[in-house]
């Protein structure tokens, strides 16, 4: 089983739609997908057509004080309208959950143990996480195996990049995991000099961990989320849609040369 | 002094971009003004030049245990190349300060005390909050006397503004507050439906609470921020900083009215 985590402390970057996005196109060829929403305001579980604040069975549950350690995660997990495509909810609780855990040592891999009680269940898990750094974000990190971060090509989220790279490096540091990053640029608008100037710039400064391609803007991202259908479901053809097709394959062609190597 | 705070739990929606541009417009009228940034991400912060990682004296002494109580507030501000707009700046530290405080009593009024504490020295502060509910979003809550909530147009969004709203009710409960807010519709773009059926959605459901304008999508926004300038003193006729005038002209005319009441 693949687990990727999608994350930014930058928001509105498109880490929920790229997790949406790459989700569709799995479920799309008939593999097992889970999407897990580790963002309290729930924008992913809002996408399906599910309501963060109703307290549905989901993510809370690994971490609440009453069921962790004795709810099966298999319980957590809902089906969606589209098959083989399923969803793990955020609530809005857990915006509350880096106060209630404070310093408590060894919440960090609470996500990585329930995933692995389910790794005959799914082909890939997709973890969408919030825009902060935090006890979520953290479990995220411990549980998956490749790390993708959306940048938008803008100059701010350049500066905003090197920021998350040295918060991974101190993550990375402090628990003594190895993350294989991937920086994937988003909202790329060749009509606007500050997105091409910020592109070659990326390019330039992060050549061996930028994928070689970029998503364009493509508004129909906004039509696809009023209707709730991952836009691989909806319009394949999408320019958005064969730009996320083109980095999938690279993830899977990573994923055979990791896979031949060890 | 007036203090506004500028928030959202959704990443994304014009938060950081909507203080520069009020902040921008009042110095440019020779106003003094201040904007604080809450973000521990630090995007504002960067927008002028600093860095979030350096450790310049800021938010963080504030609420750090050496310095809360100690530090007097104004050699925690700092002077941008702008006249009369100054920067409180944000570090990346701040992304612990969750954890640190976790549920200690009397940590949602540090910051309102500080800017008491100057009040004599700016006319307004904006206040720049990070996407996510927590001590930070608390204090900037507490320390303000009205609200902005920016909301992307765009169907997800507007799901969004509805738990943002529940938190704020929340919020004003615990801790016995009234919140006067202003919902700011943003990145309004009339080529798309889900843009233009979203603005006609905010204005039918929330027509009391909601700003009559709304900021369209401009690129200049992206190019001012390359070169880390308010777009108000870059380019004031954008079609932008038109929109943010006209909202800055509201919350004058709001101001007046309520000045006049009590
Ligand atoms: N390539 C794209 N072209 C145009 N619009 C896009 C693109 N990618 C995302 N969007 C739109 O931008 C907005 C933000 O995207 P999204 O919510 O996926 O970002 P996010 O990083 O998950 O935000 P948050 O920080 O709140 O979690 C949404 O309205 C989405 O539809
Ligand atoms: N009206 C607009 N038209 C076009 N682009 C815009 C507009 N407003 C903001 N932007 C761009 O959208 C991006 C997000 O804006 P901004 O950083 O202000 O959002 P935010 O809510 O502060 O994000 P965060 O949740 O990370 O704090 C930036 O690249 C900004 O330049
Ligand atoms: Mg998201
Ligand atoms: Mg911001």
């Amino acid at each position: 089983m693949r687990v990727w985590a999608v994350a930014n402390q930058k928001g509105g970057v498109g880490k929920t739609t790229t997790a949406v996005s790459l989700g569709g196109l799995l479920a799309a060829r008939g593999e097992n997908t889970l999407l897990v929403d580790l963002d309290p305001h729930g924008s992913l579980t809002a996408y399906f057509g599910m309501d963060p604040e109703s307290g549905t069975a989901g993510v809370y549950d690994l971490f609440r004080q009453t069921t962790a350690g004795s709810v099966h995660p298999e319980t957590l997990v809902h089906e969606t309208r589209f098959p083989h495509l399923h969803v793990m909810p955020a609530s809005t609780a857990m915006a509350t959950l880096d106060r209630q855990l404070g310093g408590r040592e060894g919440m960090g891999l609470v996500l990585h143990r329930a995933l692995t009680a389910m790794s005959d269940r799914f082909d890939t898990v997709i973890l969408d996480c919030p825009p902060m750094l935090g006890v979520l974000m953290v479990n995220a990190l411990a549980a998956c195996n490749r790390l993708l971060i959306p940048v938008q090509t803008e100059t701010l989220a350049l500066k905003g990049l090197e920021r998350m790279l040295h918060t991974l490096d101190m993550i990375q540091r402090s628990r003594r995991m190895k993350m294989d990053y991937l920086v994937v640029p988003t909202m790329f608008d060749r009509r606007t000099r500050a997105s091409v100037q910020s592109l070659r710039k990326l390019r330039a400064e992060h050549a061996d961990t930028l994928w070689e391609g970029m998503v364009p803007v493509d508004t129909q991202f906004r039509e696809a989320s009023t209707v709730g259908i991952p836009l691989p479901l909806m319009q394949p053809d999408a320019r958005g849609v064969e730009a996320y097709d083109w980095l999938l394959r690279r993830l899977e062609r990573d994923e055979k040369q990791h896979r031949a190597a060890s």
